[in-house]
């Protein structure tokens, strides 16, 4: 995770929001 | 804001010399040009590109003879709905999908050969009132309909006899989705946008609906033709129809805007606007291959853009036989397929 102008950024950012998202 | 601040270049003026003309097929039986596209197409053991044109009543496949000529192998007549356009389905062979209505998609149908039965046939895949549909890779269609209720998003997987095997349903967004891009390279990723100028993520797989961006309310009805996946950030290429012209940036045609999946927040990387001489009225259509943007200009010219460098890199100006319809990439990058109205479509190399 890293950090640029438009917020943190993550390279698995599919993965991340589909573990956060409701089913 | 970001976006605002950039500013497009014109390389020494549009040049129409990056485009060839290869090739001209003219379908004397066609009253009116709805759509153009291509297909791959195996026949015999050979495997070749093959060209689709369309009117309201007929469909129709084109096969090379010759270098600079086409002929005409089979016609699909569809009578009973008029047909609105070709819809592309990125890698399949032999098949031919179609959508058909009357002011917006009431059905959509798959033309296709039967080695079984040795004939041309087609089948309904999806009716309804549908909104926005997209082909994407491993023969899968997304669509989105609406009742007076709710939106309804599905993904149907087809089958190579024209029929619709699994479905996977998708979480509807609030807002109508008015256009569909499969994220390159990530096959469980779609992306859409919406009539209130936001972009939706989707996860295929598990149809879960993963974030919604806005846009911004400078851009209007944009439509969503490609998106790609680096270094964190989601690239959508978008294309706004509407767009108001400002003296920053021109009119823009095209965007490629980076969004963070993460935040939601989102930058603009380059803009494609038209061309001088073009501005003020907005462009009828447009298609994305690549890198490369082309679109049919309300003066009926075609322009064609390199989109990560916002260049306007050639135009087609209205010829002889009038203004031009119809401009859509070959599969495979392999040209741009101009048309005008009364069935003309002309094959250049870019």
């Amino acid at each position: 995770c890293s950090e640029t102008d438009l917020g943190p950024i993550s390279l698995n950012w599919f993965e991340e929001l589909s573990a956060e998202a409701p089913p | 804001d970001a976006a605002e601040q950039l500013t497009p270049v014109l390389l020494d003026g549009p040049r129409e010399e990056s485009l060839q003309l290869v090739s001209e097929l003219k379908d004397s039986s066609c009253s009116c040009a709805v759509d153009v596209s291509t297909v791959w197409w195996e026949a015999a053991g050979c495997r070749e590109l093959r060209v689709v044109t369309a009117s309201e009543s007929a469909v129709s496949l084109w096969e090379p003879l010759a270098p600079d000529c086409w002929g005409k192998v089979y016609t699909w007549h569809l009578r009973e709905i008029p047909v609105i356009q070709i819809i592309s389905l990125p890698d399949t062979c032999n098949l031919v999908c179609v959508a058909l209505g009357e002011l917006e998609i009431g059905e959509i149908r798959l033309l296709l050969y039967s080695c079984e039965t040795d004939s041309f046939k087609h089948s309904v895949v999806k009716t309804g009132n549908i909104k926005a549909v997209v082909g994407l890779k491993d023969w899968r269609l997304v669509s989105s309909s609406r009742t007076m209720q709710e939106q309804q998003v599905e993904m149907v997987s087809l089958s190579e006899t024209g029929g619709s095997k699994d479905g996977q349903t998708l979480m509807p967004p609030e807002e109508t989705v008015t256009a569909f891009a499969e994220v390159e390279g990530m096959r469980e990723a779609l992306v859409g946008t919406t009539a209130g100028n936001s972009v939706v993520v989707w996860n295929l797989k598990t149809g879960q609906l993963l974030r919604k961006m806005h846009v911004g309310y400078s851009y209007p009805a944009s439509i969503c033709h490609r998106a790609y996946s680096d270094s964190g950030l989601l690239f959508v290429v978008l294309s706004h129809p509407l767009a108001k012209e400002s003296e920053s940036c021109g009119s823009p045609a095209f965007r490629v805007v980076a969004f963070n999946p993460l935040t939601g927040r989102s930058a603009g990387v380059m803009f494609s606007c038209l061309p001088p001489g073009h501005a003020g009225r907005q462009y009828l259509e447009g298609d994305v291959w690549d890198t490369a943007g082309a679109a049919v200009l309300t003066s009926g010219a075609v322009a064609v853009w390199d989109l990560l460098r916002g260049w306007c890199t050639a135009v087609l100006p209205p010829g002889p036989a009038g203004h031009w319809a119809l401009a859509r990439w070959a599969t495979g990058g392999a040209g741009l397929l101009a048309g005008h109205r009364d069935g003309t479509v002309h094959l250049y190399r870019y």
